[in-house]
């Protein structure tokens, strides 16, 4: 879709790929 | 969370992503992180590409800390 916001689109996988690392690597922050 | 924590934390993730020590991230490093981490490897594509803002095929340390640091705002961790 060349109307799609790259970046604004990709927000919901970027947060969840941060969650996860953040879930694999810190027990407590 | 100081500033300091915060980019050891970046660097920590880094070297994850960066198994063998290149000093950046490519798509293909990426894409294999979907064996440690829940997400398939076209959505760590996603990510490589909504953190390769300037589209040269690799990730700095730099491209991945503020992503991270804009993550986190996103977030609003106090």
């Amino acid at each position: 879709d060349p109307n799609m916001k790259p970046g604004a689109a990709n927000e919901g996988v970027l947060a969840n790929f941060f969650n996860s690392l953040l879930s694999k690597k810190t027990g407590s922050p | 969370w100081g500033r300091i924590a915060l980019l050891d934390k970046t660097k920590e993730f880094f070297q994850t992503c960066d198994v063998e020590g290149k000093g950046f991230i490519t798509r293909t490093d990426m894409r294999r992180l979907h064996r440690e981490l829940p997400l398939s490897a076209e959505e760590l594509e996603d990510v490589f590409d909504s953190l390769d803002t300037d589209h040269t095929g690799y990730l700095t340390l730099e491209a991945f800390t503020s992503g991270f640091s804009q993550f986190l705002h996103g977030r609003r961790i106090s």
